[in-house]
């Protein structure tokens, strides 16, 4: 895939389970301490991650697949139900150990709209926003055994808005107010999408690395003598997260690739 | 001479931006859009050891040389695009999202994204009121050679142009709005499909966000390539 880091786990597939906020009598703390959920006990159900909360409802049967007939107008929209009614528990384990001087991180690479984060029973609160990424550092919060809690509690945007009943490009507006996605209020070829897309909609994964960890490289080509000449730039950040000086070698390599996976060096 | 090596001593809990010296390259295979040529890429692969530690981390990128310049043509009042110097006809579609439940997968954008190449398109523009689209997205059309016009999230009919009128000033928070845009603009840069980024759709965002994208997304000094035959367009 175009861009990789090898150190990166997605936490993906048929792991995750979910339950509607106001169907869980217990905090974020208990779940991912003493009262972890299993699959067979409601509220919960298997969730779609990356994914949103409609998506995991039509999965589960719960409502109706809204692009099938006038199915979406059995789904009740966020305006009527009130944003609670789509603010979701989404949970799951994962299993990770450490080594001496290695560092985790939790990144997701996309929650829509804000979101509360539980690992075994610490608390990091993910800012709102639909289009940003979220990195935690969780080296010290794993669990020694290296079997892990984590539970996701999902906020809707702030402004879902209300659909007029003629409908129309964007409702009325007032998903605009915060940054996210605006199709989700109905357009002149679409319907509402009655969770306005709260979820975590794209991929959770855990990254181990040792001491310095590279962020975010940029790389840019430039050009001259009628691109007979050409030059790679390469950019990066880099951050020493130990308590003593790291004394690092750092290598670019460029391969090109021929066919698939036989590389000329 | 396309491999190197630095030493560097990065403080305690601190972190650092470097840069490499420039790797350079004699007639490297260019990156081209569908219908123009091949769209050769190459496997960058940054890596860091840390002394008495081994290998800390690593990171790779299929990245595309291609160099890709737009600008309004005065005879037709249109954008003319040009890659490697070529004016390109661009015939493009228009894109939502894959699925209205965010249902995103690998395979359907292969599928979804190789229907545009064989319909021999050469640009997909992603409309301002759907996503910004994904790293998957973009591999394929780096793949596939489909130029992308990716619009930020400011459509004309809820930002002050719709019926009624509303939020004239685009989103409450400015600041998050351009945290976000600045977050993506990092997720995305390196994919040589990547042509155009625009403010909105059908609408320009609110002044200080619209200053803060053009001094944010200007192509720095440092990789201003002048090439007697097609001077920089900037």
């Amino acid at each position: 895939m175009a861009e990789e880091h090898h150190r990166k786990t997605t936490l993906d597939g048929g792991s995750w389970l979910a339950a509607r906020s106001t169907e869980v009598k217990f905090t974020g703390t208990q779940l991912t301490t003493t009262h972890p959920p299993t699959s067979s006990t409601s509220p919960w159900i298997q969730a779609v991650v990356p994914g949103t909360v409609l998506a995991t409802l039509v999965k589960n049967k719960v409502v109706p697949d809204p692009f099938y007939g006038l199915q979406n107008e059995a789904i009740i929209d966020i305006a009527d139900s009130g944003r609670e009614f789509y603010t979701f528990w989404f949970f799951t384990t994962f299993h990770c150990n450490l080594s001496t001087n290695q560092y985790c991180d939790l990144n997701f690479r996309g929650i829509n709209y804000s979101a509360d984060v539980y690992l075994n029973g610490h608390k990091t609160v993910l800012p709102k926003g639909m289009f940003r990424r979220h990195s935690i550092d969780v080296t010290d919060i794993l669990h020694p055994d290296g079997n892990n809690l984590l539970a996701v509690l999902v906020h809707p945007p702030d402004h879902p808005g209300t659909i007029p009943p003629e409908g129309g490009q964007g409702g009325d507006h007032e998903i605009g107010k915060d940054v996210t996605t605006q199709y989700v209020e109905g357009w002149d070829w679409m319907t509402p999408i009655r969770d306005r897309n709260t979820g975590i909609w794209d991929e959770v994964s855990i990254s181990v690395t040792g001491p310095v960890k590279i962020i975010d490289p940029h790389l840019v080509s430039s050009f001259f003598d009628n691109y007979e000449r050409a030059y790679l730039h390469t950019t990066t950040e880099l951050e020493n997260r130990s308590s003593w000086t790291a004394e690092c070698s750092l290598t670019v390599q460029v391969t090109m690739e021929l066919e698939d996976s036989i590389c000329l060096v | 001479e396309h491999l190197q090596t630095r030493n560097l001593s990065i403080p305690a809990k601190s972190r650092v931006q470097y840069t490499f010296p420039e790797l350079f390259f004699y007639k490297p295979n260019l990156w081209w859009p569908n219908g123009m040529g091949k769209q050769s890429l190459y496997n960058v692969v940054i890596s860091i050891d840390v002394k008495e530690f081994g290998e800390s981390d690593s990171w790779s990128h299929l990245f595309g040389f291609r160099k890709i310049e737009s600008h309004i043509d005065d005879a037709t009042g249109g954008r003319l695009f040009k890659v490697n110097g070529e004016p390109v006809f661009i015939r493009g579609g228009n894109w939502i999202l894959s699925d209205g439940l965010l249902r995103l997968s690998k395979k359907r954008y292969n599928t979804d994204i190789k229907f545009h190449a064989d319909m021999n398109f050469n640009m997909i523009r992603c409309w301002g009121g759907g996503l910004a689209e994904r790293p998957e997205f973009y591999h394929y059309c780096d793949y596939y050679g489909i130029l992308v016009w990716q619009e930020f999230w400011i459509t004309g009919d809820v930002d002050g142009r719709g019926v009624p009128i509303s939020n004239p000033k685009g989103p409450l928070d400015h600041d998050l709005f351009l945290f976000c845009a600045r977050d993506t603009v990092k997720l995305l840069r390196n994919h040589p499909s990547l042509a155009l980024w625009v403010g909105g759709n059908e609408q320009t965002p609110p002044d200080d966000i619209n200053a803060a994208l053009k001094i944010d997304l200007r192509l720095h000094p440092d990789f201003e390539s002048v090439d007697e035959n097609t001077k920089s367009m900037g």
